[in-house]
């Protein structure tokens, strides 16, 4: 990863910085993506400049490595804990030798920008690592590659390999960038191998034939699934195990579901209009013996039903007709509706009236914060808390940019539910929608996974309220140094009227041979796999902690994890300095208190006077940050 | 298909084998006081082999009536339904499903067992071929237990030696073939004349096939079996024997 001059081709732009290579590498082994993105450029002009490295990484991947290459000065990155690396970044920063780096939070993107004021004729290499392990949704691994090399690229090239030792059920490219590039997307598949390939030339990169600017700037996006010939795959590699559990073929267990909408006044226009439309699919896709009712709050509860009712064509077209007569306005009582929701859901089970296998859901969807009631976050997640029964779940739907975002997630978190964040467009209705068929068809429930003690630890969750169809259950852990060949797995589940068992045993190493063969391998994909679900459940561990003492106990697993597997994570610095210490840039984690609009976390420029233009979504908040002496440190260590 | 019934008391396995068209379905075993019924659905291998096509099971149903249970076993897939659902399970890979006291269980590419309240086994097993094999093609196999308890009224191809009948096998002499002697059978009165062989069974090891040796019953078990064999034969996978 060293720059060189193969190619003397010029590429004429206006502020003579050339874009010698830009080149993105994905490799997916098992589901689980190490994305390498680098970037080599050139200052021709006879004067300083900024040279910028922006790419965009999607939440939930964690950053592991960022290096830089600055006329043959090689700045290399570690893993830090969050104050450590911020001393080691101060003292630089008081030698005037710190360099700007920022990450900023969008919809479902961080953006990761590099700033560096370069002198005439200088060369410099950008080149950041990140991994993410990918979720089956809807029976779907979506991989997103976000391709914005800013300008023309001498060489450009992005290229997706993926292995998956249980072979593939499909693989195609719904999205190429822009259409006019799907000719130049070549997809090779093999039967546990594909190869996704983009190379186009500097013509074909332009907007228009005269044009210097480049047209590539957009999603490159894969989908995929692997073939399910079992319910259960266990992959053992390299004293690690992971195993993916998404059985088919089930029965739908019938639900209990209660949707909380928020109805108050901030839902005015499209988001309501946006929500009557997804419930009125949402009711007309209920089962007949699923059981169902509606509660809609603003400062005042009301409920369609007072008690959960058969999803009947009758119940549904009325259930319809009363989504399509509300009328938003007020403020926003969640506690109350919440509770209610509850209440109804425990009335119909101490009654006998539910489904002895039935799953029970509350969807919530809502807009905002608390406004009338209980305001207070902690006491409305406690009152759920101890309200609701350890078989019911509760499912968040955050609408728009002025959800309390972390509030929902937390609830969701503590009460066996997932949360999914709806953007407030024109794509609201599908969205809504795309997150009910996640929890529609529940197959089975209390889910234990077990395996034999004598030959595993560290085992990360393995027992879960429920499956859903189209998703996928994944529990990793480490083989005993001492274990036999074999590694075997027991699940237990209940499913409509019926108790299953699933066996399983796996030849440990049996992926040697698939991957020997196969250049395009993650080879650390097992363990880096492990460890990112290890972090994940810990983080949400930490959320739900009691005691301050069991709070720091997770903190500094999370941190040791983060150094050993090298994440930057909530409570690590990623420490970027030249070889002899001297110069030293930072990155961390942005935080999401709000939600949707962007935030910049670290701002901190050698040269500050040419920070890129603030976009109307980011202004408001690059403007507090300054002056970064102040704010930095604030900001950066604000756990 | 071919058919190895254990005398205990007799001390001798009897053998036979049914040919039938294929697509025609033969019920094994019917009990009428507990509603079970078992059926095996005729398949024929890819091509005749020295003149002779022959014939397997492809698919055994079973119905419970009492449970509601109907389950349909092939060499793609097992199929349990009851009143409310149906669940498909696969080969390739071991699962067992308990319903209130009905266990079935399938051990990967190998067999499936139902048990009924702890008294009643089925087991059938999977024989695959190889995929391109010119003549082979997969079929199963069906054991049942002596300690499985049918009531008295049972019938069918298996079903009727539920009750054993007095069996005697005399007068030994070659054949035609003088690696297989002939005897004459003597069952509840009638004689037959019949042919010592060997049948493979796969129960005790499965996968290894252990050879059991036999009287074989020419003529499709005419003679042994209660009647014509296809008076066996019934219309549905899940029908039951009738006289």
């Amino acid at each position: 990863s060293v720059l060189s001059d193969d190619d003397e081709s010029e590429v004429f732009t206006e502020d003579s910085i050339t874009l010698h290579s830009y080149k993105v590498e994905s490799t997916i082994t098992s589901h689980f993506v190490n994305t390498m993105i680098r970037s080599k450029v050139v200052n021709n002009a006879k004067h300083p400049q900024n040279i910028v490295f922006d790419i965009q990484v999607p939440k939930g991947a964690f950053i592991n490595n960022f290096t830089m290459n600055v006329n043959g000065i090689t700045f290399s990155g570690s893993i830090k804990e969050k104050s450590v690396a911020r001393n080691l970044y101060s003292k630089a920063r008081a030698r005037g030798k710190a360099a700007g780096l920022m990450r900023t939070n969008s919809l479902d993107l961080e953006n990761f920008k590099a700033e560096l004021n370069v002198p005439p004729g200088s060369k410099v290499q950008f080149e950041i690592h990140y991994q993410e392990a990918l979720r089956r949704k809807l029976g779907v691994y979506e991989h997103a590659l976000y391709i914005q090399p800013g300008r023309l690229a001498k060489h450009l090239e992005v290229d997706i390999y993926i292995t998956e030792p249980q072979g593939f059920g499909f693989v195609n490219v719904p999205k190429t960038i822009t259409e006019d590039f799907a000719g130049l997307v070549k997809i090779t598949k093999g039967d546990k191998k594909a190869h996704i390939s983009f190379k186009p030339t500097l013509d074909e990169q332009r907007t228009c034939p005269t044009c210097s600017t480049t047209a590539v700037n957009g999603n490159l996006l894969v989908k995929y699934d692997v073939k399910r010939e079992q319910s259960s795959h266990l992959q053992v590699f390299n004293g690690y195990f992971l195993h993916f559990f998404a059985p088919d073929n089930l029965p739908p267990l019938p639900k209990n579901i209660l949707f909380v909408i928020d109805v108050s006044g901030s839902m005015w226009g499209l988001k309501m209009k946006q929500t009557v439309e997804a419930m009125k699919s949402i009711l007309e896709d209920l089962r007949p013996d699923d059981q169902f009712s509606i509660v809609d709050f603003n400062h005042n509860i009301r409920c369609w039903k007072d008690e959960l009712v058969y999803a009947s064509s009758v119940e549904k077209e009325d259930a319809s007709k009363y989504v399509q007569r509300i009328q938003p306005n007020g403020g926003t009582n969640i506690n109350e509706a919440l509770l209610r929701a509850i209440f109804i859901l425990k009335e119909a089970s101490n009654k006998g009236l539910l489904e002895p296998n039935s799953v029970s859901l509350i969807v919530l969807v809502s807009d905002g914060d608390p406004t009338v009631g209980e305001l207070k976050l902690s006491k409305i997640q406690k009152n759920v808390r101890t309200n609701i029964r350890d078989d019911f779940s509760l499912h968040s739907l955050g609408i728009g940019f002025d959800v309390d975002y972390d509030f929902l997630e937390r609830l969701a978190q503590e009460n066996h539910g997932m949360a999914q964040r709806i953007y407030g467009n024109q794509d609201t209705a599908a969205q809504l929608k795309e997150f009910y068929n996640k929890v529609s068809t529940p197959l089975l429930k209390n889910i234990v996974v077990n395996y034999p003690m004598e030959a595993v630890s560290d085992v990360t969750q393995n027992s879960f309220h429920n499956y859903f169809k189209g998703d996928e259950i994944v529990v990793a852990g480490k083989l005993k140094p001492e274990s036999v060949p074999n590694l075997m797995s027991i699940i237990n589940a209940n499913s409509a009227n019926a108790d299953l068992t699933y066996q399983l045993i796996e030849e440990a190493e049996e992926l040697n041979e698939l991957f020997e063969e196969s250049k395009h391998v993650f080879p650390d994909f097992a363990r880096q796999y492990w460890a990112q679900l290890t972090i994940n459940q810990l983080l949400a561990e930490r959320n739900l902690a009691t005691t301050s003492a069991a709070k720091r106990n997770i903190t500094q697993t999370i941190l040791q994890l983060s150094i050993d597997h090298h994440f930057v994570t909530p409570f690590t610095s990623l420490l970027i300095e030249s070889e002899n210490g001297n110069e030293r840039m930072l990155a961390d984690s942005p935080r999401d208190p709000k939600g949707g609009c962007c935030q910049t976390l670290v701002v901190n420029a050698r040269v500050p006077p040419n920070l890129p233009q603030p976009t109307p979504e980011t202004g408001a908040q690059q403007s507090k940050t300054a002056p970064p002496d102040v704010m930095i440190p604030k900001l950066v260590d604000d756990d | 298909p071919h058919f190895i019934i254990n005398l205990p008391t007799s001390q001798i396995n009897v053998c036979f084998n049914i040919d039938n068209q294929p697509g025609s379905i033969l019920n094994l075993v019917s009990d009428p006081e507990q509603g079970i019924a078992v059926n095996g659905k005729i398949i024929a291998a890819k091509k005749a082999k020295s003149g002779k096509l022959n014939t397997y099971f492809g698919t055994i149903g079973m119905y419970f009536k009492e449970q509601n249970m109907k389950i349909e076993i092939s060499p793609e897939k097992i199929i349990v339904k009851d009143a409310f659902y149906s669940r498909m399970m696969s080969w390739s890979e071991s699962i067992s499903m308990d319903q209130n006291g009905f266990l079935v269980s399938v051990k990967k590419n190998s067999n499936v067992t139902i048990t009924v309240n702890e008294n009643m086994k089925l087991l059938v097993v999977l024989h695959r071929a190889w995929k391109k094999h010119p003549v082979n093609v997969d079929f199963l196999g069906l054991y049942i237990p002596n300690e499985t308890k049918f009531s008295a009224a049972t019938h069918g191809l298996i079903g009727q030696f539920r009750i054993e009948p007095e069996v005697s096998v005399y007068d030994v002499r070659a054949g035609t073939d003088p690696e297989k002697p002939i005897a004459t059978m003597e069952k509840n009165g009638d004689k037959l004349t019949v042919t010592r062989g060997t049948q493979k069974e796969y129960l005790t090891h499965p996968g290894m096939p252990t050879s059991v040796t036999c009287w074989f019953v020419h003529n499709n078990g005419k003679g042994f079996i209660d009647g014509h064999y296809k008076d066996y034969i019934v219309p549905q996978i899940y029908s039951f024997f009738k006289r």
